[in-house]
């Protein structure tokens, strides 16, 4: 997720979002979906995932432009962390996970 | 077949509901499925109980043994039929509720509101995809959910979205043939999704796919069910 214009050349990238105008917006996410961290190091783990969804909802709307994407109930999560608790389907060979028991005889769809 | 069909004008679908931090997603496909047929079969619409597949669905895939239905560690909605169909049926939503995480089975099949007879895979093509659900209801399907994370509206046609990790559970409930498009000022045809993340999450709990593409892999893994009233 590096952004490809401006590099990052200071050595601790967390910090930085302290104050910033992406803890802002995180503050404003932690509201409108109720959300508290436990722990002062918690809130910067999540303060920097938050960070780095921001930027994948922008990399998003760039790939999937007929959509909207941006901060969700999930902005906090990593990609790990959301696939495990919010999705749920079971890791099967697609090429036979659709077909388990009798497959439906074509219908006419002619008109 | 119509331009557009949403089984939600005919009444045919519960309310969004929410699995919450629990890996159900396969238990509220299956039951919106089977919630749909029984709806076609009766004209009555009976939300049934996920909590039940959550905590009684040990089903395995016949032909990947590694493949089992483990409550909020994930299952495939073709092995919950299975289950279904040994067990008896489902019982209703209120008298077996859902709570988000396993425990133990309390299944009762005096309680039982809904009986699975049989089910079906559906080819991997479109159109009859789109026949299917217009005759038997909502269909069971699986799908790559990886721009669903940062999903808040719009009809979503990503530009690259592997068709093989299907990693989520839903409901197609419908289609239409104009999803318009805010940024590309246009219209698209697209698939009507229900979710199981609250009615907060997306289009108000749905989610819009285009059609036509085999999107992130909506097409692979699409399935029905015949049901039967208990009597």
């Amino acid at each position: 997720l590096e952004d490809l214009t401006i590099r990052q050349v200071t050595e601790d990238r967390l910090p930085n979002l302290l104050g910033s105008h992406t803890e802002r917006k995180f503050r404003i996410f932690m509201s409108d979906y109720g959300k508290s961290y436990s722990t002062r190091e918690e809130y910067v783990h999540r303060l920097g995932i938050f960070a780095k969804n921001v930027l994948k909802a922008a990399e998003h709307q760039m790939m999937d432009p007929s959509a909207v994407h941006g901060v969700t109930q999930f902005s906090d999560l990593t990609e790990e962390e959301f696939t495990k608790m919010y999705t749920g389907l079971a890791d099967v060979d697609t090429g036979h996970g659709g077909v388990v028991g009798a497959e439906a005889p074509k219908l006419e769809i002619k008109g | 077949l119509p331009k557009d069909f949403d089984w939600r004008d005919k009444g045919a679908v519960t309310e969004v509901k929410d699995q919450g931090k629990c890996g159900s997603c396969w238990a509220f496909s299956t039951t919106g499925a089977v919630e749909g047929a029984n709806f076609v079969s009766t004209g009555e619409l009976v939300s049934l109980s996920e909590q039940q597949l959550v905590d009684c669905d040990k089903a395995c895939d016949p032909k990947d043994k590694k493949a089992c239905d483990n409550g909020c560690g994930g299952g495939l909605m073709t092995n919950a039929y299975k289950y279904l169909e040994k067990a008896g049926g489902l019982e209703e939503e209120k008298s077996y509720p859902y709570t988000g995480k396993r425990g133990h089975c309390k299944f009762d099949p005096k309680k039982v509101a809904v009986k699975v007879v049989n089910f079906t895979s559906i080819p991997l093509d479109e159109d009859q995809i789109t026949a299917r659900l217009v005759q038997h209801g909502p269909l069971s399907v699986g799908i790559n959910a990886v721009f669903m994370q940062t999903y808040i509206g719009g009809v979503s046609c990503p530009l690259i979205c592997s068709k093989k990790r299907l990693n989520h559970g839903v409901l197609l409930v419908g289609y239409g043939s104009k999803g318009f498009s805010i940024l590309r000022l246009s219209n698209k045809p697209y698939w009507i999704i229900k979710n199981s993340w609250g009615k907060k999450w997306g289009d108000n709990g749905y989610y819009k796919l285009c059609r036509g593409h085999d999107m992130c892999g909506i097409n692979s893994m699409a399935s029905a069910v015949v049901t039967q009233v208990s009597s």
